[in-house]
């Protein structure tokens, strides 16, 4: 099964 | 100093359906600029980014930047007590701890105070690169729920692929698969029954239904939505709030290991 990505490893900290 | 006043207070309270169940508590950032908001889910897997512009409010009063903590589902709590019809105004002082909701009727007849509790959130807040999507597909946002509503029942993954021949909602469960395909359609009588497919790069992403089904509690907001997609990032899925701004929903895809 694919694995949940996270939204943190795409967007930064501002 | 911040008091806002919303004559269509109604757009509020779909607003914090929209978000209460994705976000228990979160910052609302008050600026010239206007109301808004940007918060992740707490397994950090989709994120909201509501926009509220100023010139909305029929009063708009922010005399410094204000980040205020709300719990949403208190928050909702106390909008629910709102007619739909009221006029909202939202009030806080500079460095309080509480905020002040100002319901109004129509007539004028009935004013009522909700005071709630501010709460510390230390939340982080995300840089959302501006992007170019492979594809942007824009449909009913009724029918956009009724197939993450339809397609949960058999799995728990959606695909969505965009191609030059329309854009297809898969998924499968342990009763067997399911294929949804829009095709663009501008031909319709009301220009927000359209199915407006922009395709730059053919793109294909898998999603959990869970959190589709839960943007599209924004559905009551606006009768389209957009979803905008691309191979590198988050989709987004967007419904814009009248004419005063949008609830945009960042969700991150599942990846193949």
């Amino acid at each position: 099964d694919p694995k949940q990505g996270n939204i943190m490893s795409f967007f930064k900290k501002a | 100093m911040l008091e806002l006043r919303l004559v269509q207070g109604s757009l509020l309270k779909k607003v914090l359906e929209s978000i209460k169940d994705l976000v228990n508590d979160a910052n609302f950032d008050c600026s010239s600029t206007g109301f808004s908001l940007q918060a992740m889910d707490s397994s950090h897997v989709a994120l909201v980014s509501l926009l509220l512009r100023s010139e909305g409010f029929e009063h708009y009063r922010c005399d410094r930047n204000l980040s205020m903590g709300m719990n949403l589902g208190n928050m909702s709590k106390m909008l629910k007590c709102a007619g739909n019809d009221d006029i909202i105004t939202i009030k806080a002082d500079d460095g309080g701890d509480t905020v002040t909701f100002m319901f109004e009727s129509p007539t004028q007849d009935k004013i009522a105070d909700f005071e709630m509790k501010l709460m510390d959130i230390d939340s982080e807040h995300l840089g959302i690169p501006d992007a170019e999507y492979h594809s942007i597909v824009r449909m009913p946002s009724s029918e956009f729920q009724r197939i993450c509503k339809d397609l949960s029942t058999i799995g728990d993954t959606v695909v969505i692929s965009v191609t030059k021949e329309g854009v297809k909602f898969s998924t499968a469960g342990d009763i067997g698969t399911a294929n949804i395909v829009l095709r663009q359609n501008t031909t319709v009588d009301k220009p927000e029954d359209a199915i407006v497919i922009e395709m730059n790069e053919p793109v294909s992403l898998s999603f959990a239904l869970r959190y589709m089904n839960s943007f599209t509690k924004a559905t009551p907001l606006s009768d389209t939505v957009t979803i905008s997609l691309s191979s590198e990032l988050p989709v987004v899925v967007e419904y814009k709030v009248a004419e005063m701004g949008y609830i945009r929903y960042y969700l991150a895809p599942k990846i193949e290991e």
